[in-house]
């Protein structure tokens, strides 16, 4: 399984719809403080099935959708897309006969949010499984957040535990 | 599932012992499976004859060895340092040592992705190339692929390519990208 | 001691929504006073004849507002953006606004030493900038003296001296007397 | 009160006797990672009463003493000296008398520590409201450890009391 692009339409800051291809090699991202880097990685972390609201920074599920600026209105709907080739087969479960996989999350204000993946509306739970089957989601030790690539070491040995079962 | 936690231990407490060598150019690092010291403890109170708490006794001794029960313990030393609590290293060290461990698991189990949020943030320029150079040769062997959030102009200088976020708008952010020419219009913008 | 925190408050406050404006370049800021939603409850568990809740609704409602109970709300809104959940802003807006508080507190009670330990770490180039300068400004002003480690060039070229520590002999620190140009080769030392 | 300098002796990474001085206006302090530029801080903080070993990020306070290298026998003894101009007379007890304080924090490994202020031996509660009268102190708000300066920002407002207490 391989990422080729991720989709921000009114997720956050990101009001206009935004695409970030995800090449091979490294990928850097820059621009001043405030403008919108870390809301990208969360972005990333949202589309692969993210269930906490404090973990998207804000108060409830909500705040991801873009809240208006002082010259345009709030939106109601964030939608991100992501974008995988799946010509190694790696997927196990919902979409194993496609080349191309898009998952895509919709959250409406005040009625949750649903996914869809090739168009297919899937549950919360098989958009989990489809990432962790590939070593990876929302809570993957290597999206590392903001000021936390530390938190490891100050960790107990009992909460390091994801290290070991995440590699078995 | 215990042979393969025991297996996957070993491979990754092989690779940070190497990869915590090279990112600190020197030192020696491992990882240990610990245990909770409370079994003896949860022993004692459950035993109400003699016989059931030789029983939970032996019963705990054996679930003591239980990989799947197992913290995991991190033992650091920088170069020339003596070994101590992780909690004395520095901020730069202890930030490195974490990226030796992350880096052990992609290779022991790579991932598609990997996202680092300015992780190098508290490093200090010799540590930033050494940390660069890392990421070049995982993103090359290991095939993930890797985004990287910087504001260290050295980081910058070392990316296959690079997109910058603005405000033209403000509150509005919009993505372009850029060739390191370019970084200063980007960064600058926010005057 | 009600009204010196009263007064202590508001001129914090002044100087907080001042120095806010001049280190984001805009927007504003403001503290409240706010006070735990408990006291309602409380209220009616305690009162058990209408008259004891009455008095204690009364009792609580003076207690209510009470600068003694009080804790400290922040209201932060960069320039052009709404305002919002002080969680929503990023990392280094949040130190931004966390310099703005501590540097309004000087200003309202001067404290003889300042360390501040790579405080502009989160900060991108044009912030760093306007921090330098308001440090600064807060040191003539108030005559406190600054200690300020930092690993950003910008910053070092902005203090009135600096001092190198290195590691020469491996885990023994040294402290050096550095000028501008010699920052180099402090730095290049860890290699 | 102004403080002039800082003087560290079996102090964690500083073995040998260093001397800071601390001047008017900004002083710069600059250094690769792991070299000792974050135990200058802690060292200002003990000297000035601090308590707890888990803010010197260790385990037990006689970690704060030079612990040894791959060259170096580790030590027995440490001690912190910081000089004070208190030509205003800004310190209310102790020793108002003087123009110069030197207050000095030494630890024996397995015996505590004591204090003394121009040599005259105190009780660690001395020392903290000589301090505190100075609107300075272990627990000031204007000792801004690593990674720590945004804390305010994530705390709850009943945390945040410090602000007010301390400008009272
Ligand atoms: N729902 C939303 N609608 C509009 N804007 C939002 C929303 N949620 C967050 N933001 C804005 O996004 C900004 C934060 O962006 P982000 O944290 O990605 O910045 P950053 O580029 O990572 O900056 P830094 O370099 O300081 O870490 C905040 O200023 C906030 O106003
Ligand atoms: N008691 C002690 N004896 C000897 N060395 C010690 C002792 N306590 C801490 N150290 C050493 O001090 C080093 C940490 O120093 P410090 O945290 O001041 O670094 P720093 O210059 O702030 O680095 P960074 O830029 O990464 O924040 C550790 O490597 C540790 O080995
Ligand atoms: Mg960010
Ligand atoms: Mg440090």
């Amino acid at each position: 399984m391989q990422f080729t692009r991720l989709r921000l339409t009114g997720f956050k800051s990101f009001v206009d719809s935004t695409d970030l291809p995800i090449e091979p090699g490294m990928t850097g991202v820059i621009g001043p403080n405030g403008c919108g880097k870390s809301n990208l990685v969360e972005a990333l972390r949202w589309v692969m099935g993210e269930t906490s609201a404090k973990r998207m920074r804000g108060g409830e599920m909500d705040d991801v959708i873009f809240g208006g600026t002082a010259t345009r209105p709030r939106r109601e709907i964030a939608e991100v897309a992501l974008l995988i080739d799946n010509k190694e087969r790696a997927v196990s479960n919902v979409a194993n006969l496609q080349d191309e996989l898009e998952v895509v999350r919709r959250i409406e204000r005040g009625s949750g949010s649903d996914f869809k993946v090739n168009g297919k509306s899937v549950r919360a739970k098989d958009v989990q499984i489809l990432f962790a089957d590939a070593s990876t989601g929302a809570n993957s030790p290597s999206l590392v957040s903001q000021g936390k690539v530390a938190a490891i070491i100050s960790a107990k040995p009992q909460d390091r535990r994801f290290v070991l079962e995440d590699a078995a | 599932a215990r042979e393969r936690l025991e297996e996957s231990f070993n491979k990754i407490n092989e690779h940070f012992k190497v990869l915590f060598t090279r990112l600190f150019g020197g030192g020696a690092a491992e990882l240990k499976l610990a245990w909770p010291e409370k079994k003896d403890e949860v022993t004692a109170e459950e035993g109400s004859a003699l016989a059931d708490a030789q029983e939970a006794e032996a019963a705990a001794k054996s679930k003591k060895k239980d990989p799947l029960e197992a913290g995991l313990e991190i033992y650091a030393q920088p170069p020339g340092k003596k070994l101590q609590n992780l909690s004395l290293l520095s901020g730069g060290e202890q930030a490195l040592t974490a990226v030796a461990l992350l880096f052990a698991m992609f290779l022991t189990n790579p991932s598609p992705i990997c996202v680092l949020d300015e992780v190098d943030a508290p490093l200090d320029d010799a540590n930033v190339d050494r940390f660069c150079s890392m990421v070049e040769e995982i993103a090359r062997d290991s095939g993930t692929r890797f985004l990287v959030i910087t504001h260290h102009r050295l980081t910058m200088a070392r990316m296959d390519r690079l997109f910058g976020v603005t405000m033209a708008e403000r509150g509005i952010s919009q993505l372009v990208s850029v060739d390191l020419t370019q970084t200063d219009e980007i960064l600058e913008a926010a005057e």
